[in-house]
């Protein structure tokens, strides 16, 4: 499902290069469950951007289901990402005029969905966060975010879930909750790459990716049997 | 320093009323190291945005440092918590208009004292993120924003402190380094008061207050003796 050949990126700034990644390769097939790690810095959330279409690498290829992500025009590359990815981003990023319910539906309006409220909110209730759908984002704690966050990426029921730190600003035993919810769509085949730095969350991933200043310092299968 | 008696939050949007805290009183003595946890929800950031001054109670009086905190002016409690308080964000809120640097920088200039860059340096250095004081945030790992806002809560050398979830977005390593120096400071005679929803945070701390709903569900020391 993702083929990344060689991939570096190189964030300029000015005179300043900033080294992210550094020749990354990696594959992962359909219904993987990954975690990837490694300290603060290390090019973790570089990599995400890239397998999610949202950045492109320096040097490199990408290969996306089969297709070269490089030869899509902008539009073909929307349209992929939207109708195979869910994002759950490190800082959330939601939209802080749109209600949580909005917030939540906004992925079924770029691809072209009718919003399908039901869905939304049976979403909603199975991240305990029901009752919350027409408040906004600033009137939330961090984890109801983060939890907003998590249902809006789900909501296009995506082939690949890519998840950045999604439970850091969770208790423990919600975080368990979330954790529940990625097995059981990967028990249905969703592929599922999350980036975490809780060793409890790496360990119940069949693999493990451990990144080190833009490049992999290991690459493990777990539980093989 | 700091007493909270009868504290009572609500927050209103139209009709609906969230009840965040009800009826919290604490007391914390200068030198404690105090953490708090809870569930997602449970009013821990609004009980520190009241202890940080940010928030006002719906009820119930609030006393730091003895100074009854509603009977302050605006500009008189703008400076009791700009010369006391450093105050660790659950996301982050750095200016991302302004560099690392000034970003550090910035609550002297609001206490009136003059740019100590030296000071701003050797806390990026102790932070491990020196070289990074020219970028701006969103050229920084969540991980490098989040010890930016560390440096910053400590460039006053408060009285203080309080962090909110402030490893949320660090590798254990990171944040172990981080709880060092939160220690060391107490060894100073700082007043911590974290929240964290990491066990290994929450037992290094001599007393641990713990919310649910709103209110305070157990309050023990540990490691008496
Ligand atoms: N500005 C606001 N307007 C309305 N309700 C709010 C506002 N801020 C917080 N709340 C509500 O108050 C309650 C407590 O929020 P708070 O942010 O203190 O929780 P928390 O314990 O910090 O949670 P988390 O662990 O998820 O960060 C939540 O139910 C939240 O939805
Ligand atoms: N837009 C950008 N411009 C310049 N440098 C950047 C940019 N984004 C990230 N970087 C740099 O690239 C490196 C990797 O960043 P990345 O966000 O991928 O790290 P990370 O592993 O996700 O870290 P964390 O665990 O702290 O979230 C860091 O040194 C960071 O400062
Ligand atoms: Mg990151
Ligand atoms: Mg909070």
């Amino acid at each position: 499902l993702i083929e990344l050949q060689n991939i570096t990126k190189i964030y300029k700034s000015g005179e300043v290069e900033t080294v992210a990644l550094r020749d990354v390769s990696l594959f992962i097939e359909e219904g993987e469950f990954v975690s990837v790690i490694g300290p603060s810095g290390s090019g973790k959330s570089t990599l995400m951007n890239i397998i999610g279409c949202l950045d492109t690498p320096t040097r490199g290829n990408y290969f996306l289901a089969g297709k070269s992500v490089s030869k899509l025009s902008d539009s073909e590359l929307a349209m992929l990402r939207n109708k195979m990815i869910g994002f759950v981003f490190q800082q959330f990023n939601l939209l802080q005029r749109a209600t949580v319910l909005e917030n939540v539906l906004l992925p079924q309006l770029y691809s072209g969905n009718r919003p399908n409220k039901k869905e939304a909110m049976a979403l909603l209730e199975r991240l305990k966060i029901a009752g919350l759908e027409s408040k906004y984002p600033n009137q939330l704690s961090g984890g109801q975010q983060q939890r907003v966050a998590i249902a809006r990426a789900l909501i296009n029921k995506p082939k690949l879930i890519l998840a950045d730190e999604p439970t850091g600003s969770l208790d423990t035993k919600t975080g368990e909750e979330i954790l529940k919810i990625f097995e059981e769509l990967n028990e249905e085949g969703v592929t599922i790459v999350i980036v975490t730095h809780e060793p409890y969350i790496a360990r119940k991933a069949r693999r493990t990716v451990a990144l080190r200043d833009g490049s992999i310092e290991f690459d493990e299968h777990i539980n093989e049997g």
